[in-house]
């Protein structure tokens, strides 16, 4: 889940998106590379009580088992991020093959599941990198806002470096039009203009800006758990459908 | 203007405050380092235009003069950034005293302004260490939903250990709170602790979230160009009027 931008819905997607697949009966991962640690804290995990977090796995060769925890939903796993992951850019540029380090420490857990999301950091340094060299695939949020398309070049030709350079595999699995508020023309016209540019890529789930998805968060519960007949979740739900299809 | 937390209004207040206190007189320069540019396209700057850009002062001794330019407010001039700036972090690593870069290519024409702001990007790598060690303060926009308080403790121990080893004067100017939805309870709890946390240091002026401020910026125009009457526009007025209090 990658896009420099900052507050996107990257977090959102990754949260939310994985509870509906597990919900479905698939066995997810979701790996927070991300320093600010929103995915770990929106799953309800404390992270003043983790032991292990993704940073000892990275640069302390903690196995990564000791550091995956469960949530409280079935079958939804979390490899923790903490503070601590702050200094891990500029550490992991010691490290030789650096891009590769999280592929590497995840191997031995990535066969136990179906799908393992990662969340990255709004920017395209070195933990990003290190996703998209470990991942089968990229999905991109764009917030339906302005300057969501500004970036987007520059993230589409590291996608591409990335792949020609070490991840032939890697793939633009979908964007993803997120926080649309279909009363606005900015919102309609931004949407159009992506789907313009990317076609069938764009999923047809559009995730509308709703204030139960920003307050699931605050109960550390994905919008499946905090009120999943609202709009939002239903949304998130077709998504998952639709992540289900093209699997 | 810091905060590694993405998208909470780093760059629309960079836009609108300069504007408003530009329009009160005083000579003002947005600089922009952020890769993604929002500020110079905010501003209504070309970027495909742009013969010298901030990467060229950075890092080709380009004197900062030639990249300096107007916008369509009087008094209010930008320094903008392109996409070649994305490799600006990796190169300024081999530059000696790197934090110190930004401060040595801007003392030429910093006693020029009675202001000058600059917007970061969402992350604490090197381009954000330029600033704040360039800065003689900060001011941390904080947006009213519940992640928003996860990395503030990560940058205020940033901005503390910038203070300590290279910019002593630094200090926090103050704490700005956007995107309030006063509708939502979430809002007013978020808003309720960071007064809490950070007492008189948060601005009095609180952005609401408006849809007009979000459009703005698609015409190039601050919110006091594109609409002045709207809730957003008397409120980042009013946040310039406490800012000029201060200074
Ligand atoms: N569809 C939505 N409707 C309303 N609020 C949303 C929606 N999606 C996300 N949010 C809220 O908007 C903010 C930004 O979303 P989120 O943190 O998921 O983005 P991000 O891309 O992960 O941000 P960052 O770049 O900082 O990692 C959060 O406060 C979140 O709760
Ligand atoms: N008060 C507001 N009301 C409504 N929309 C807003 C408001 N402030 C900013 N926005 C919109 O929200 C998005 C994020 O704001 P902005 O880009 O200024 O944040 P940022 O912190 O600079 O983001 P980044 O971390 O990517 O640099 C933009 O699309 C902007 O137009
Ligand atoms: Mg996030
Ligand atoms: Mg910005």
């Amino acid at each position: 889940m990658a896009n420099q931008k900052g507050g996107v819905g990257k977090t959102t997607t990754v949260i939310n998106l994985s509870a509906y697949l597990a919900d479905s009966g698939k066995r997810v991962l979701a790996v927070d590379i991300d320093p600010q640690g929103n995915t770990t804290t929106g799953l309800g995990i404390d992270k003043s009580a983790c032991e292990t977090s993704i940073y000892d796995v990275l640069l302390d060769e903690a196995p990564v088992m000791t550091a995956v925890q469960a949530t409280q939903v079935p079958s939804l796993h979390v490899l923790p991020a903490t503070m601590d992951l702050a200094g891990a850019e500029i550490e992991l540029t010691q490290v030789p093959d650096r891009e590769r380090q999280l592929t590497r420490v995840l191997a031995p857990i990535v066969p136990r599941y179906d799908f393992v999301f990662v969340d990255c950091p709004p920017s395209l340094g070195l933990l990003t990198l290190n996703a998209l060299t470990a991942a089968d695939g990229v999905i991109i949020p764009i917030q339906c806002e302005f300057f969501a398309l500004e970036g987007l070049s520059q993230l589409l030709s590291t996608i591409d470096l990335v792949k020609r350079d070490v991840n032939t595999r890697l793939v633009l699995d979908g964007v993803l039009l997120t926080m649309f508020d279909g009363r606005t023309n900015l919102a309609q016209q931004v949407a159009e203009e992506v789907r313009n540019h990317f076609g069938s890529q764009v999923f047809r789930a559009v995730i509308p800006r709703t204030v139960r998805l920003s307050e699931a968060p605050s109960y550390g519960q994905p919008i499946s758990r905090y009120d999943p007949r609202s709009k939002g979740a239903v949304l998130y739900a077709d998504l998952a459908k639709e992540v289900l299809e093209h699997a």
